[in-house]
């Protein structure tokens, strides 16, 4: 049968926070040359069951929120990134050497239900 | 100030803030790999550093901090200038592994005029300790010979067996000792003016050693693929 689907704010929904950590704020603009910061985003919200298809969710997520339906000792979905990018900083270092490092999976670019 | 400065710096594996006493001018070489990267965005494999050819997450250029060693007019053999380069390998821990250290020596901005004598790039290691305190290192094993003829813009050399070499031996250090020969070719019909291109040389030299390391805790390929 279909699943109605739940009324009322999506913002509640599964989604990215976004969320901007300043060198400038934290003191370190002196020796990071570049960026000015990096997005710190997060992932927050519910996985309903019902729109657990919709959420940009994995296979396992739309089991684990039907098994949650059948027996709800069984946890929720939970809402996570689901799509990452990475960052590089310029920075100098008290060597006066010039580093360029780059950091996996840093920025939350999607969340979705897993 | 809500979260401990210290376990972002430790998040980013970083040791400490740094207090720079001096900013140094952001190298051409590393700016344009981080403006490359930003304008790249996520697709790109940044584990591998394509403008050099080799894997790495960690990229450091090390000022060279070392001092010229005669300060009389060019030599009558042709010695044009004789330096100590030295590069503080602290700072290069050993987690990472070294996929790269590359000198370069800038001779100066290209021209199409006063190109000058050819010149003999002879670079050797310093092996002896306490260099700081004798006014004269002595050169150890030669690394490198080679003739430039019309000595301008970058030469590179290859050091990454002598810093891996080094790091094996904890030793915190490179010191090499620089001579540039000039040779003046009376066959040429060219009257080069030796004298002027060693006070070129001497006035622009700029050294400079990239270091490249790969951290393999810090570039796993992400696993989970979208459903």
């Amino acid at each position: 049968a279909a699943i109605p689907v739940p009324k009322g704010s999506c913002k509640n929904l599964c989604h990215r926070h976004q969320l901007f950590v300043s060198f400038q704020d934290l003191g370190w603009h002196k020796w990071v040359i570049a960026p000015k910061g990096f997005m710190a985003n997060y992932c927050h919200g519910d996985c309903p069951f019902s729109m657990a298809t919709y959420l940009n969710s994995s296979n396992y997520a739309f089991m684990q929120a039907l098994m949650h339906v059948v027996d709800p000792k069984v946890p929720k979905a939970i809402c996570i990134p689901t799509k990452l990018s990475p960052i590089s900083m310029l920075y100098q270092d008290n060597d006066e050497n010039v580093i360029l490092r780059h950091y996996e999976d840093m920025v939350v670019d999607e969340c979705g239900c897993g | 100030s809500k979260f401990q400065e210290h376990d972002i710096l430790q998040f980013l594996d970083l040791e400490k803030t740094s207090s720079p006493r001096r900013f140094q001018p952001v190298p051409r070489i590393l700016r344009k790999i981080f403006q490359a990267r930003e304008a790249g965005g996520a697709s790109q494999d940044l584990c591998y550093v394509k403008e050099l050819g080799v894997r790495g997450n960690l990229l450091r250029l090390l000022p060279d901090q070392g001092f010229f060693l005669n300060a009389q007019e060019p030599s009558r053999d042709g010695s044009c200038l004789q330096k100590f380069l030295y590069f503080n390998l602290s700072a290069i821990k050993e987690k990472g592994k070294l996929t790269m250290a590359r000198l370069t020596l800038d001779l100066g901005p290209r021209s199409y005029y006063n190109l000058g004598p050819e010149v003999v790039v002879v670079l050797s290691v310093v092996e002896e300790r306490g260099v700081w305190r004798r006014p004269h290192p002595k050169p150890g094993r030669m690394l490198a010979l080679q003739s430039v003829p019309g000595p301008q813009g970058p030469l590179h050399f290859n050091l990454k067996d002598v810093v891996k070499d080094r790091n094996s031996n904890r030793l915190k250090s490179l010191g090499l000792y620089l001579e540039i020969l000039a040779k003046e070719d009376r066959y040429s019909g060219e009257h080069f003016q030796v004298e002027n291109t060693c006070l070129r040389l001497k006035r622009s030299l700029h050294a400079s050693l990239l270091v490249v390391t790969l951290n393999p805790d810090h570039c796993r390929p992400s696993s989970r693929k979208r459903r």
